[in-house]
């Protein structure tokens, strides 16, 4: 799964997910990725947010919205919200990774597994890579 | 306003004895150069659309990834592919699901998006309309990898679902 949430002059904010799904799977089973709410959600009032993982959880508990929706009613920071929808992920068995920005430009890339392919350029054009 | 771009290219357990340093090196140069394409156009004062979408391409079009070419295989070692998109101005989206043919997915939910009056596309209907938008389609086999054929493969051979990355593996049951 890849994903990418960018903000825009305008303080519009886009975020896109596109994945190949899991290895071996069948019946047509869809995860996460296409599931707006679920694996991406974006709103100028708060966030943009993109997901990778265990699809199933991720939908189960409507992730990508969860974490705007703390953000808009509980005054959450991105990385607050991001970490506390991952703990949610956790409980039902399912884990995974977040990357997003807030409406100010403001990264979270939140991940429980041992590793997330990740990179972030801010307003500073400093330019982070990393995997682990 | 504050310009920014982040970017995943997936998550799991990184198992050290797939990744080499030159496996590594790669990940990292493409990581680098998605995300520069799609910061540059910001700075010229594109819009956060074309950054997300332009930067997604890099990555499906990069086997290293679990996107267009180099997706992981079903269970009937086909490739099935899924995108969404979502504009924060006016909550618009756009996706579609189960995908065989089309290039580039993140550029077919940006088209039911605009050209469409539904959110979400899949099957065989995603596949056509794609064709009837003019989009890049292929051929299945244009997708998969060497590398994700052995995975399913193995993953077949122990009844498994992986649902992350072969060089982020994380078995797991359904």
């Amino acid at each position: 799964t890849v994903g990418c949430v960018a903000i825009d002059k305008n303080g519009n904010i886009s975020s896109g997910t596109s994945t190949g799904g899991t290895t071996n799977k069948k019946w047509g089973r869809i995860g996460d990725a296409p599931i707006i709410g679920a694996g991406t959600y974006a709103n100028n009032n708060c966030c943009g947010i993109s997901a990778t993982g265990w699809g199933e959880h991720f939908i189960r508990n409507v992730v990508a919205y969860d974490i705007a929706a703390q953000m808009m009613y509980n005054d959450k920071s991105i990385t607050e919200a991001s970490r506390e929808s991952l703990e949610k992920v956790m409980k039902t068995g399912g884990d995974g990774g977040v990357i997003g920005l807030d409406k100010n430009g403001n990264v979270s890339m939140e991940f429980n597994t041992a590793g997330m392919y990740r990179a972030f350029i801010g307003n500073d054009g400093e330019l982070t890579v990393k995997i682990y | 306003n504050n310009i920014a771009i982040v970017i995943h290219g997936g998550a799991g357990t990184i198992l050290k004895e797939n990744m080499t340093p030159e496996l590594e090196s790669a990940y990292l140069q493409k990581l680098e150069e998605a995300v520069k394409t799609g910061y540059q156009i910001l700075q010229e004062g594109g819009t956060s659309q074309k950054a997300v979408e332009e930067t997604i391409k890099i990555m499906e079009n990069s086997p290293l990834f679990n996107a267009g070419v180099g997706a992981v295989l079903t269970n009937d070692e086909t490739v099935s592919l899924d995108a969404s998109f979502m504009e924060g101005s006016n909550l618009n989206a756009g996706a579609i699901a189960g995908s065989k043919y089309i290039k580039n997915p993140i550029s077919a939910a940006i088209s039911v998006m605009d050209d469409s009056p539904h959110v979400l596309l899949s099957s065989e209907g995603a596949d056509e309309f794609a064709i009837k938008m003019g989009l890049d389609t292929m051929p299945n086999s244009y997708f998969i990898t060497e590398r994700r054929l052995n995975s399913v493969r193995r993953a077949k051979k122990n009844d498994e679902l992986s649902f992350v990355d072969p060089f982020i593996n994380d078995y797991k049951y359904g």
